[in-house]
């Protein structure tokens, strides 16, 4: 697969080549096929998320390293194993009345943050500022935790991608949707216990929103407060 | 040294023994995992394996493969399987039963359900480490998401997010029926 891709005789300033727009937001993608970029053995991208706009959990085949290039924002990852170490609860209780949620770390970001971020698991990023979050990515795709091929892969939890991943060049480029609109909704609604129609709504068959969208209503993560920050309540 | 070291590392073990399974639930199967933590001698091979026993109406949560391909080998029973692509296309959905074989890239979504009395396979993770994370269930992905991430992401109401995050107490083998560990969706 690597044959002679590293014998360039000239290099190029590159150029994004795919642009995935969404409700609150767009994707730009970098063509990994070029030759520069073939060789590294990277892809690379860069999202732009509106005020207000959640970049939806998604999961890759290679790792990668983000860089906040402008705004700030609230960003989660899923660890496979972890616990949910984020609670909101009156008396500890999960089960009781004042029980609201629990989740696992949710993290601020602002202008300068670099991000780490392996290979399969999933990140979601809201935007709580007043200006654009950009964020810059470099996939590693030659890495050893992708064991794919040598092509950037996005797997959606949640979302969806009308346009297809265009930068596959595959002939016929079909929409791209979550990983739940694969299952049948019996099989899901079997997993989560929950009822048929709950299932299909996983499946954001109808959804056309892309995989950044608008938030609707105020965006109550339970989160620590950022250095400075007031508190809402005040102890005695 | 190598006779001390190298050439004295373990380097079999056996998947079979119900009493070393590292997910059991008597009504519906076990699980056990050999990694390079249980052999270390898979570090240099840089491969493990999981061997699984299904009973009837048992059913793996769906899950995916983090940092490996899978290769299934049916050794007994049957089982439907559901496999999903990057593309959210249902990319398998068939039975599958003794001798057949299925090899499920990284990342794919895959679902089994027991279709007989006693479902079982083995399956070769080309990782030493490998890592799953599950879709549904008490230590699945959803779980993990805030409820404002899952209701704006799915267009759910609260309740349906918390249904959706709660419900399955269970963290890897659940019954198809969906009766065992179901919580009260008052």
């Amino acid at each position: 697969q690597w044959g002679n891709e590293c014998q360039l005789d000239q290099l190029n300033v590159l150029e994004p080549s795919h642009v995935l727009k969404c409700e609150a937001g767009r994707i730009e993608i970098w063509d990994h096929h070029a030759p520069q970029l073939r060789c590294s053995g990277v892809s690379f991208d860069r999202i732009v998320i509106e005020p207000q706009g959640l970049y939806l959990p998604t999961y890759f085949n290679a790792p990668k390293l983000s860089f906040v290039v402008n705004g700030r924002g609230l960003m989660g990852r899923v660890i496979p194993g972890c616990a949910e170490t984020f609670m909101d609860s009156a008396g500890g209780q999960w089960q009781g009345q004042g029980f609201r949620d629990m989740h696992q770390k949710v993290e601020h970001l602002r202008r300068g943050d670099t991000i780490a971020n392996p290979a399969g698991i999933s990140q979601w990023i809201h935007n709580n500022g007043n200006e654009p979050l950009i964020i810059v990515s470099v996939f590693d795709i030659g890495n050893n935790q992708n064991q794919l091929d040598r092509n950037p892969r996005a797997f959606h939890l949640a979302g969806n991608n009308p346009q297809g991943q265009v930068w596959l060049r595959k002939s016929q480029q079909e929409p791209q949707n979550n990983m739940f609109s694969g299952f049948d909704p019996q099989v899901l609604a079997q997993a989560f216990k929950i009822k048929l129609n709950t299932a299909q709504q996983l499946q954001n068959q109808k959804d056309n929103r892309g995989n950044i969208v608008r938030v609707q209503g105020p965006f109550g993560v339970i989160r620590p407060p950022v250095r400075g920050e007031q508190r809402q309540e005040q102890d005695n | 040294g190598l006779e001390e070291t190298f050439c004295t590392m373990r380097c079999t073990d056996n998947l079979d023994d119900p009493s070393r399974a590292d997910v059991y639930k008597p009504q519906l199967g076990y699980i056990s995992t050999l990694n390079s933590y249980t052999l270390p001698m898979l570090r240099f091979l840089r491969l493990s394996a999981l061997r699984g026993s299904l009973r009837n109406d048992a059913m793996v949560l769906p899950h995916w493969n983090v940092n490996a391909n899978e290769i299934l080998y049916v050794t007994n029973g049957q089982a439907h399987v559901q496999v999903v692509n990057d593309n959210g296309n249902r990319v398998f959905d068939q039975q599958i039963s003794k001798g057949q074989l299925l090899a499920i890239p990284q990342g794919f979504a895959v679902a089994k359900t027991a279709q007989s009395e006693r479902f079982e396979w083995i399956s070769f993770k080309t990782n030493d480490n490998a890592k799953i994370n599950t879709l549904a269930g008490r230590t699945s992905v959803l779980r993990g998401l805030p409820l404002e991430v899952l209701t704006n992401g799915f267009q759910i109401s609260v309740e349906e997010a918390r249904r959706v995050k709660f419900n399955t107490l269970e963290t890897t083998l659940t019954h198809s029926s969906g009766q065992s560990g179901r919580r009260s969706d008052a």
